[in-house]
């Protein structure tokens, strides 16, 4: 909450998951930490910056980031897409 | 909820459920597992009473998520609930409290929902002793599973955040749901960048339903949101039910609606005043005049009955601002906008919502008089209201702004004045100084259709457990109804002829849906060459492939995704659609019928009849449209084809919008 009090908070999403949810979880989130890092120049500030890591069905994380962090994160070729975190209404 | 399973013919008036009931035929949704992403869930509800149900099955992995609050017990029916809080934190920026790290629903809304689309039978269950009746979800013997990923918003912030959404659908999929219900809503955004989208489209290819709302921002046109193809989008409408409550002065009985708990003692008329002339000494006559909260005068309204225009406030809290003055009563009378769709709230005192044309007399005989005198009836339940269904003037309506060619919402189901299990951590209106608890609650909204429609899938997952998303989906559009209760054109609240864009196929029909003879069924690659086809890069759909995937040589045309309705986007010269059905019935022989052309274009079936020899043969057909030339060019235009083998009705609604 601290971090995300100054930063906005995007989702990244990298796809799907290819290998067993078992294996997928050991290592996805090390790679989230991996890709977010070579983005920020210190996997501990993206270590830091990631709040949700998706790694059972879907391949993504949600991280407080800069607007400009966040779009240089959209232009990595591992990345689907980027979006903030939308709030939204029940009905 | 009570009525709306009685109004879809899953059980008699009386409360018995017939042997022919969707209910019997499919075992009440037993083995189904249905998960709810909305505010939580109570769990001491009775509509989560496990009495009935065995142990849970082994291949269930979720878990009660109660490490907060060790009052949070999960049982055979709620066989699992967690929270997912963190993009909430992130968004807020403030920390958290103990009521936002539990699966406890303090707000009412993920009770109703969840016990709307899977409760146990709660026989004796009444909102306000209005609408007494046997409450059951549309699955009653399935069991149920609360993802929470609402909370209460913080300086108007929204309650909902998308990175928690997107935690829960991972969840719910690695968990063993069947079926995922999620009533909540946002403008309609690219699928890749939308979490709803996303986490539907991986339930989806896991073999999970996801079933969304339509939202609320109708009537306007192109207001439907959660609009992917992937997903079950559900508009609202009416049952046959109302709460009538009139409004006498001068000679004239008004009638409105109100489940106002308390009414006027006596046969004496009361003083009346219009709002706009109480305002409190500090505050203006606008304030005054929709009632909000210490804008009016106590020396004025003190024993009198109020009249309040609706808008500034939400309606139920014109009631208690009437209360704290010392009024009497309340009365709601709609503006302009809002015309005749008067709404049955729980107000705090004896009040009566009125509409506009009736709001407009009683202003102008107050105005006409220093004495106006008048009173307000308790209300009553009334069964059996024509027209009905009405779709509900909020719901929100087509054409789907991301996509022209998916028809959007796909149908409708109640969602007005629905009666279900509330908190007990809130009053019926949900607003703060509400001290009232009550075990059942009215709320009306998208929300409320949504949780009907996962429950009737709930049920065909346990009637046809091997059936995809897509064929579960196909099976509730193409047997919906266009027609209402006596077998006349639904309308919309204004009255007039509802279309499509309102009410997609149609009514959801639960006892054809178990039984729809044919399906169209898609599969995740055909889903994956529609992306392709709105111009989705191979590399990312690879990515959500998980597998080398290569974009179609010969691109899909988006109109050809084998959708259960059909529309057809900017005709101008002559164009055939490609559908392809799945027999899901016995050897029979369906013969195509274009019920109704779209005005001003003839359409054509090829071939007219389709012969299958055995269950599951699927066989493929063209729709052709052509723009008659003697007929003028138009907007959009409606029709239906049906494929009948005299058994089962297959319908299609044709949706064509013309080029110039």
């Amino acid at each position: 909450p601290a971090l995300a009090a100054t930063k906005p908070s995007y989702i990244v999403y990298l796809g799907g998951v290819g290998v067993s949810p078992e294996e997928a979880h050991r290592t996805a989130a090390e790679s989230h930490y991996d890709l977010l890092g070579s983005v920020l120049g210190d996997r501990e500030k993206a270590r830091d910056a990631i709040f949700y890591s998706y790694m059972r069905n879907i391949n993504g994380f949600a991280a407080g980031l800069e607007p400009e962090e966040a779009a240089a994160v959209a232009e990595h070729p591992a990345v689907v897409s980027v979006f903030p975190n939308r709030g939204r209404r029940l009905h | 909820t009570t009525r709306s399973w009685q109004f879809m013919g899953l059980e008699r008036a009386d409360g018995e459920v017939p042997q022919w009931s969707a209910w019997e035929v499919a075992r009440y949704g037993e083995d189904a597992i249905i998960g709810n992403l909305d505010s939580g869930v109570w769990p001491e509800s009775l509509s989560f009473n496990d009495g009935e149900l065995g142990p849970i099955p082994d291949n269930w992995k979720g878990i009660c998520q109660n490490e907060h609050d060790k009052t949070f017990q999960c049982n055979s029916k709620l066989v699992g609930a967690r929270y997912f809080n963190k993009g909430y934190a992130a968004a807020i920026g403030l920390p958290l409290n103990d009521t936002q790290k539990t699966p406890r629903d303090d707000n009412g809304h993920g009770t109703h929902t969840l016990a709307t689309a899977g409760g146990s039978a709660v026989r004796g269950a009444a909102a306000f002793g209005y609408g007494n009746g046997t409450a059951r979800g549309g699955s009653p013997r399935a069991r149920v599973a609360a993802y929470r990923v609402c909370y209460p918003p913080v300086n108007g912030s929204d309650e909902c955040y998308d990175a928690d959404i997107l935690a829960a659908f991972e969840a719910a999929i690695a968990d063993g749901v069947h079926v995922i219900s999620a009533s909540v809503g946002a403008d309609p955004n690219d699928y890749l960048e939308d979490a709803v989208a996303i986490g539907s489209l991986h339930a989806v290819k896991a073999g999970v339903t996801v079933v969304c709302s339509a939202s609320n921002y109708g009537p306007d046109p192109g207001t439907v949101t959660n609009v992917a193809p992937w997903i079950l989008t559900v508009a609202a409408s009416t049952t046959d039910r109302a709460f009538p409550a009139h409004v006498v002065f001068n000679r004239t009985r008004a009638e409105g609606q109100s489940l106002s708990a308390t009414w006027l003692r006596g046969r004496g008329f009361y003083l009346m005043i219009s709002a706009a002339d109480a305002a409190a000494p500090s505050r203006s006559p606008a304030d005054a005049q929709v009632c909000s909260l210490g804008a009016l005068d106590a020396e004025k309204v003190m024993g009198k009955i109020v009249v309040c225009v609706r808008g500034g406030s939400p309606r139920v809290e014109k009631g208690e601002a009437v209360s704290r003055a010392g009024g009497a009563g309340m009365i709601l009378v709609n503006d302009e906008a809002s015309g005749h769709d008067v709404i049955a709230d729980p107000h705090v005192i004896p009040a009566v919502h009125i509409s506009y044309a009736d709001g407009l007399a009683l202003l102008a005989y107050i105005n006409s008089t220093k004495d106006a005198r008048g009173f307000i009836t308790k209300a009553k339940t009334v069964l059996g209201t024509t027209p009905s269904p009405v779709m509900a003037s909020f719901s929100s309506q087509g054409p789907n702004t991301v996509n022209p060619e998916i028809l959007k919402p796909d149908v409708t189901a109640p969602g007005v004045s629905v009666i279900a299990a509330w908190s007990g951590a809130a009053g019926p209106t949900g607003l703060p100084y509400d001290l009232r608890r009550v075990a059942f609650n009215t709320q009306t909204g998208t929300s409320m259709s949504c949780p009907h429609v996962s429950g009737v899938a709930g049920l065909i997952k346990t009637l046809h457990p091997d059936w995809s998303p897509a064929a579960i989906k196909s099976a509730i559009m193409t047997t919906a109804t266009e027609l209402d209760s006596e077998l006349k054109p639904i309308l919309n609240s204004s009255l007039s002829p509802a279309t499509p864009f309102s009410y997609g196929a149609g009514h959801v029909f639960p006892h054809r849906a178990l039984d729809p003879g044919l399906v169209y069924d898609i599969t995740a690659d055909d889903y994956l060459d529609f992306l392709c086809s709105l111009g989705y890069n191979a590399t990312s759909l690879e990515l959500f492939n998980e597998a080398p995937y290569r974009c179609p040589d010969d691109p899909l045309d988006p109109l050809d995704l084998n959708y259960p309705s059909i529309t057809v986007y900017d005709l101008a010269e002559p164009a055939a659609v490609r559908r392809r059905v799945r027999n899901v019935g016995p050897p029979a022989t369906y013969t195509a019928t274009v019920v109704r052309e779209p005005e001003g274009v003839q359409v054509t079936v090829t071939p007219a009849t389709l012969a299958f020899e055995s269950t599951g043969e699927v066989r493929d057909f063209w729709v052709k449209f052509a723009v008659r030339d003697a007929a003028p060019a138009v907007d959009y235009a409606f029709g239906a084809i049906v494929w009948s083998d005299g058994n089962h009705q297959v319908r299609s609604p044709l949706v064509v919008k013309t080029q110039g």
